[in-house]
């Protein structure tokens, strides 16, 4: 299958997320 | 019992790879039986989001004192060099100055979160030692022997973490740690 590749700025980004808190 | 899977919650964004995130500190008295005893799992995790829910509420490697460790390993990996997962494997140390441990760690980890090595299965997780005079970083490898590997890693290495030009890198065999039994 496919790999999961994120670029740091998205996982940056992500740390916003209400999802992460 | 053994702890169930992570998985990723509605709406996250999964990972390539379920990851534990471990602490260690040294203690005082038996210095052989204390490793692997003094190895603490603070979580896991499927997904980013969960990732940042751990990473947010520990302290960052550059606040904490004494002997401190953090490990970030993949799911079923624990970070010792007898695990079968690394004992073919070595690492990548990195010596830092004081005062960039955080900033570091967290560019090394995001690297490896993200898949950003392209080593196929070969990242075993990352470790960042809190010491008196120095810090330092590592990244462990299942393969040893394997010169194209380390030689991406090391170039990975060297691109994501943006470190001085004259800062050192050293590859270690966990055969030789086990041997001198003095990693750092």
């Amino acid at each position: 299958g496919s790999r999961i590749f994120y670029e740091r700025n998205f996982l940056m980004q992500c740390r916003n997320s209400p999802l992460a808190k | 019992p053994p702890r169930p899977p992570p998985k990723p919650g509605p709406g996250e964004h999964p990972l390539q790879y379920n990851y534990g995130f471990w602490y260690s500190r040294k203690s005082q008295g038996n210095k052989s039986a204390s490793y692997d005893a003094n190895l603490k799992l603070i979580g896991t995790f499927a997904s980013v989001e969960q990732f940042w829910r751990h990473y947010c509420h520990i302290a960052r490697p550059s606040d904490l004192n004494g002997h401190t460790d953090y490990h970030l390993f993949k799911e079923g990996i624990r970070p010792m060099w007898e695990d079968s997962a690394n004992k073919n494997g070595g690492k990548w140390i990195i010596r830092l100055k004081k005062g960039l441990a955080s900033r570091c760690w967290e560019n090394l980890i995001m690297a490896m979160l993200g898949e950003q090595f392209m080593v196929g299965e070969e990242i075993c997780g990352a470790v960042i030692s809190i010491r008196y005079a120095e810090d330092i970083l590592s990244l462990w490898n299942r393969t040893a022997n394997d010169g194209v590997t380390t030689a991406r890693i090391r170039d990975t290495l060297k691109r994501v973490l943006n470190l001085p030009p004259n800062t050192v890198m050293e590859y270690k065999t966990h055969v030789d740690s086990i041997k001198d039994n003095s990693s750092f």
